[in-house]
């Protein structure tokens, strides 16, 4: 038998909260762990050493059954066998808490005498933990965990207990299943239901947003298993980390033990650039701007933690451009003072993944589409030439031009390969150009001939253009054509001068303002509204009545002018 | 905006100029409704009188020259209570909604970023001698987590909850000095949405010092209240 406290789960930093427990002052861990061996008062399912006071504390409970505090100088051993729901070889350490026969019947409490008169009691078998009317096995019974049940019919029955698999360790989380609580690499694939921090602090779920509002949500990093308040590594940390209950402290890492299995052999990996290239194993060692990229193991001229022990399964070899941490394209440290890390530049596989792609089953058989209908909005061709005869960039490429056009944004708009589409509702299909001068195109397609197109329901006019027949405000972009006042006078052409002359408000005083005719118009941003010259001689001018026009009807966040949406990255 | 471009006439239609009651830009801001505009506080320092600015829409040259331009006085001025810098500006009359002049989408309340988002901002603001001046310029970069954001080679713990970082961590492009109150955006589906108010930043476009923006949907129920009790 090795260490006595190899029987223990270790937490740094925690306190329990119990009823039943008895102080000891002993020199260590270890002899704290032999008076909880040897205590006789309850049964003793865990220990608090603190090591300042040299304080130990036997607890009759552990972490599944009580509360627990953050606690800087005390340490929790919890023996493992209370943490277990599952069984070893016949279970006779079980200590679960399994109360139900595998048929469902409930179990009777050990200490109790009806409906049946047990031959084993507590007090007969002390140290086979017949508490409550949880399943045990007392008496080496080589079916296992098994109970006196409440049914008079039914003497005793066995219990359905899981079988423990090598190092899987099950937690309070029954439903959840067996996780391995060790991490390999970076614990990036670390599945584990450990959820406290490095310094005991309680993690903060996941889709939580309190006490720390935080964008790693489910929706942002799908397939990071980011679930309950777990510890977990979805952004390429040293190690799981998660945000914790503490409003004081955001965040902090998990103390994961490390497998002691040696890290999985590395996956061949790929010599052009697919998606954000982390599994990029090639040889460039320059970045986009021509620095010269420094050894991932040296820490000169700029230091940093992305060393190969540190990671361990990114294969940081040489100098070779790598992303171990979810960038967005393979990148090094340059040996260039003044930048300490840029992207590489990587040729992309599309070409490859292409060809692949086109030999596939009949699911990937390509359509030809020579032609598009409407806007094109339907149009799931193979056309990857702009009018102009550039070629079409590959719409999951961010090179040469970066965009947000991707399919998970626009998923049923078909972004395949490089093929002309329409997924922003274009007035015809297009796409990204692999020309870094130009970065997008109509493509090379015409519109079906309109004797066998499809007449669909036009979309709602969302034209923001004013109806020129009503007024916004005060009326000073009115250009309908109302030519009569208010009171039903003809109003004067404003070119003429008769019956009324004026100098001010003419066609070449004022060329913005639409005079025109004799419509009625609001020159001098009259707060009465448009108003024009009447061409009665009694009355010089006259307001004119129009409408107010009804709010108009907008669709936020949509400009009618197609942006640059420029960057430069 | 350091570096980005000169973007295209009118594609940015929510963006507004704040400016003095003279016609001086000093701020940006955004049209979120036909008679609301949604600034940072800082920019409202200068005076708490509603006379003391001006709102033109509907504008790609700071000049303002074009036949597009509205401009609207200020009835009234809502900063935050909790002095973080957002605040709203009631119009004195409803901007005319057209081609030009468009107000941008909201988000949900409380809805978060996850950090890879590809995000817009717009202004008139410094150049720092990167060309444009004198238009609307847009740049894009991402949202960077604050997580990321508050490392000591980054702000260092100086990024509140209520405030998102975006940037390049390489700097070279960013929002500057009179670029504030103007709008963050980040394409959602096939609309902008609006999820920061420019507020601050060390310098501009510095590499690992990208600006902050106050967090909007975090002040989702604050905006809804202010407009439907004014």
């Amino acid at each position: 038998k090795g260490d006595v406290l190899d029987d223990y789960l270790r937490m740094d930093g925690v306190w329990i909260l119990t009823r039943n427990k008895q102080f000891y002052e002993t020199n260590n861990e270890i002899e704290c762990a032999e008076k909880c061996e040897a205590e006789r008062n309850f049964t003793c399912r865990a220990f608090l050493y603190t090591r300042k006071k040299l304080q130990c504390l036997t607890l009759a409970e552990n972490s599944k059954t009580t509360l627990i505090f953050s606690s800087t100088d005390s340490v929790l051993y919890e023996k493992r066998i209370y943490l277990l729901q599952c069984k070893r070889g016949i279970g006779k350490d079980y200590r679960g808490t399994e109360a139900k026969t595998w048929r469902g019947i409930p179990c009777q409490k050990w200490a109790e005498k009806t409906p049946h008169n047990p031959n084993i009691t507590p007090e007969k078998y002390p140290s086979a933990g017949l508490e409550e009317n949880y399943c045990r096995n007392p008496d080496d019974d080589v079916n296992g965990p098994w109970c006196y049940t409440t049914d008079p019919a039914i003497r005793f029955d066995y219990c359905n207990i899981p079988e423990c698999e090598g190092q899987v360790m099950q937690t309070t989380e029954a439903t959840e299943g067996p996780t391995v609580d060790c991490m390999i690499c970076n614990g990036e694939d670390y599945h584990g239901n450990v959820s406290r921090t490095e310094s005991g602090l309680e993690c903060q779920r996941w889709d939580a947003q309190e006490p720390h509002m935080h964008g790693y949500t489910l929706k942002h990093f799908p397939g990071k298993d980011l679930k309950m308040n777990y510890c977990r590594n979805p952004d390429g940390e040293l190690r799981p980390w998660c945000f914790t209950t503490s409003p004081t402290k955001r965040w902090e890492y998990c103390n994961i033990p490390r497998c002691t299995t040696p890290p999985p052999e590395p996956a061949p990996g790929r010599q052009c650039l697919s998606g954000r290239g982390e599994d990029y194993r090639g040889t460039i060692s320059v970045t986009e701007s021509g620095n010269t990229c420094q050894h991932w193991s040296s820490q000169s001229p700029h230091r940093h933690a992305r060393t190969p022990e540190n990671y361990p399964c990114k294969n940081l070899e040489e100098n070779y451009c790598r992303n171990p941490d979810g960038e967005k394209m393979p990148w090094c440290y340059t040996t260039n003072r003044t930048a300490r890390w840029e992207y590489c530049t990587i040729p992309s596989c599309d070409g490859v993944e292409q060809d692949t792609a086109a030999v596939d089953g009949p699911e990937q058989a390509q359509v030809t589409e020579e032609c598009y209908r409407g806007n094109g909005v339907s149009y799931r061709g193979t056309t990857s030439f702009t009018v102009t005869g550039k070629k079409c960039q590959a719409w999951n490429s961010m090179s040469p031009h970066r965009h947000n056009k991707t399919s998970d944004r626009f998923p049923n708009a078909d972004l395949r390969q490089n093929y002309c589409r329409n997924p922003d509702a274009d007035s015809r299909p297009w796409c990204y150009t692999t020309d870094p001068g130009v970065r997008w195109e109509y493509c090379n397609l015409k519109k079906c001939d309109d004797n066998l197109q499809i007449t669909l329901p036009k979309p709602p006019q969302t034209t923001l253009e004013p109806d020129p027949e009503c007024i916004n405000g005060n009326g000073k972009d009115y250009r309908g054509t109302v030519a009569k006042t208010a009171r039903g006078r003809t109003c004067q052409d404003w070119r003429s001068q008769r019956p009324h002359s004026h100098d001010y408000f003419t066609p070449l005083t004022h060329p913005e303002a639409g005079l025109e005719h004799n419509y009625c118009r609001n020159p001098d941003g009259d707060v009465n509204g448009p108003w024009c010259y009447t061409t009665d001689p009694r009355k010089a001018w006259e307001y004119c009545d129009i409408p107010k026009c009804p709010p108009a009807q907008y669709e936020c966040g949509k400009s009618k002018v197609k942006q640059k949406l420029c960057a430069q990255r | 905006i350091v570096a980005g471009c000169i973007s295209h006439p009118h594609s940015w239609p929510w963006q507004i100029s704040l400016r003095t009651s003279f016609g001086l830009h000093f701020c940006g801001g955004t049209l979120i409704d036909p008679q609301w505009v949604l600034t940072a506080a800082h920019c409202l320092e200068k005076s708490s009188r509603p006379s003391a600015y001006k709102v033109y829409l509907g504008l790609h040259r700071e000049r303002a020259s074009e036949s597009s331009v509205q401009k609207i006085d200020v009835e009234k001025l809502f900063k935050e209570p909790h002095r973080v810098d957002i605040a709203l500006l009631k119009l004195k009359s409803p901007a005319i909604i057209n081609n030009h002049v468009i107000p941008v989408c909201l988000p949900k309340e409380n809805s978060v970023l996850g950090g890879r988002e590809e995000c817009y901002v717009t202004g008139w603001g410094d150049t720092k001698g990167t060309g444009g001046d004198g238009y609307l310029k847009e740049t894009g970069f991402p949202v960077i987590e604050n997580k990321i954001c508050n490392r000591p080679e980054f702000l260092n713990g100086k990024v509140k909850s209520h405030e998102l970082c975006a940037g390049n961590i390489h700097g070279g492009t960013d929002s500057c000095q009179g670029d504030s109150g103007g709008p963050l955006v980040c394409l959602d589906q096939d609309k902008f949405v609006q999820h920061g108010v420019t507020s601050w930043g060390l310098g501009c476009a510095q590499p690992m010092k990208p600006g902050v923006y106050v967090r909007v949907s975090n002040y989702i129920p604050w905006i809804r209240s202010v407009m439907e009790n004014n």
